[in-house]
Order: structure tokens, then sequence, then C-alpha cells
């Protein structure tokens, strides 16, 4: 709505350069900025469908969690396009973060096992909390 | 609801 752009004066002079330097990561319908909030770090997504929504729908009854993403609001650009604004994890993609770990766990055979045991405890903790929640995810894997 | 929130785009 025209509220929603008075509200958000600095989102409608964005470039194609600010997307392409702020994206932090792209997937199937949906990419992923930097951005800030006042002085807070925030994802920005960008869903290149209607699926806004339906996310937006699911995170909402997700409670606060300390394992997964917390969803802080939306905005909107001049062109109407709809972004969901969500914690930015700061380390990145979870992925990306197993990977470099593994390695450097690799050199570390005794602190191994329980760094092992407290990531899966954390990624089981946050799993838990969207079935609490009574949602199905259709999509689980590290990079989500 | 989702609250309206004004953000900007952190390009550096």
């Amino acid at each position: 709505s025209q509220q929603e752009r008075d509200s958000n004066p600095t989102l409608d002079n964005y470039s194609d350069d600010d997307l392409r330097l702020a994206q932090i990561g792209v997937g199937q319908d949906k990419s992923v900025y930097r951005g800030w909030w006042g002085s807070r770090d925030v994802a920005i997504v960008r869903f290149r469908s209607g699926n806004i929504d339906t996310e937006a729908g699911a995170m909402l009854r997700l409670s606060r969690h300390p394992h997964l993403i917390t969803l802080y609001g939306f905005t909107t650009d001049a062109f109407g396009s709809k972004f969901l604004i969500e914690e930015l994890a700061p380390l990145g993609s979870l992925d990306v973060v197993a990977e470099n770990l593994a390695q450097e766990l690799r050199a570390d055979e005794t602190g191994r096992q329980s760094i092992f045991l407290d990531i899966l405890h954390q990624i089981s903790s946050g799993m838990h909390g969207v079935v609490d929640a009574g949602l199905l995810h259709r999509d689980l894997s590290l990079r989500n | 609801m989702i609250p309206s929130i004004d953000i900007r785009f952190n390009t550096s």
C-alpha cells in the first residue's frame, strides 16, 4: 500500500547494484540479502513468486526459539514487491558452517565428539520447534 | 500480524 511505501522511503531508492552487492544467498524461489533495520543486522528475503504469504504464515506459527530464525516483519518496495525481514544468521548458511567446522574438527580428535553432539542437539531442537508448531517443512537440509 | 518495518540494504 502507499502507507507501507511511505514508511520505507529508503527502499524506494535501491538499485540493481545495491541488490547485487547485498546478496548473500539465492535459492529456487527466493533470494536473500543483507541489510539493516535500525542498527540491527537483518536478512531481507525476496520471493520470486507468491510464496511470501505461505512462508510468512509458517514463520508466524513458530514461537521464538533459540535455534530457529526469527521473523521480524516485512517491507514493500516502490514496485509493490514484498520482502520478509528476518534474523540474520551471522555465520552464514549452516551447510557452509558445518563444512568449515568439519575441516577444523579433523585436527581435534578429543573435542570432536562433544562438538558434533552439540551441533546435532541444536539442529534437532530447532526441528522440534517446527514440529511443535504443527508444521511440515518438506525441504529440510543444512542449507535451509 | 507482521509489522511493516523500515530497512536498508547493506552493500558494503
